[in-house]
């Protein structure tokens, strides 16, 4: 819902508003997660570390939305639109090119509101396991969200490789994760 | 004087999630 600021604003503000607009949404990654079934009967050490693995990538499924990949602009919740050439002043260029890929990618398999909902599920279990104790419970979790994604299947008899396609997502989004999310951002400390 | 504390995305998401998993311990 963040607005990037409008042209007048410099490039540090933009970068400040820019910044501030990912708090809100990490924090409705990690209500999202906790409403996943099983998510919460996982030890709290490997919820958090699920979370610090995933949260990246199931924000780059959750803005896919905003991404116009035709028109190459992004849409805010607040209705502000921005070219994709006014936004690489922030300097986000080869994320927001990336971005606009796999939009188009993700945007064209024509996914369903609860069908986009069981994905990022499935992406946020589907994360880096290095920080993971009991990798078994993540395992299992993840098996059965897999399962439960196959009801795209089962909603479009005729066609099956929307799914198998779907599953190519995971690692374009650990490609987006591992190149963009060491991306700089800059908190006013006043 | 330092006016901004930059850090990245992937910190600033980590730093969210430890900050909620503590306040609702």
């Amino acid at each position: 819902a963040c607005p990037v600021a409008p042209a007048s604003r410099s490039s540090q503000e933009v970068w400040d508003s820019f910044s501030q607009c990912f708090t809100p949404a990490v924090r409705e990654v990690v209500e999202f997660a906790k409403s996943i079934p099983g998510f919460q009967s996982l030890s709290q050490h490997d919820q958090v570390m699920l979370l610090k693995s995933g949260t990246f990538q199931v924000l780059m499924v959750r803005f896919c939305s905003l991404f116009d990949a035709k028109e190459r602009a992004v849409t805010f919740l607040n209705g502000q639109t921005y070219s994709l050439a006014s936004l690489r002043a922030l300097g986000m260029g080869s994320l927001l090119d990336a971005m606009f890929d796999f939009s188009e990618k993700l945007g064209s398999m024509g996914l369903e509101p609860d069908e986009m909902a069981l994905f990022m599920a499935v992406v946020l279990v589907s994360a880096d396991r290095s920080g993971i104790v009991d990798v078994g419970a993540v395992e299992q979790l993840q098996e059965n969200l897999i399962k439960a994604l196959r009801l795209i299947t089962s909603r479009r008899p005729d066609d099956s490789t929307l799914f198998p396609k779907l599953l190519l997502r995971l690692p374009d989004l650990r490609t987006l994760n591992n190149h963009h999310s060491d991306k700089l951002l800059a908190f006013r400390i006043d | 004087p330092k006016t901004h504390r930059v850090m990245t995305l992937a910190d600033h998401i980590s730093h969210i999630i430890t900050q909620d998993f503590a306040r609702n311990q």
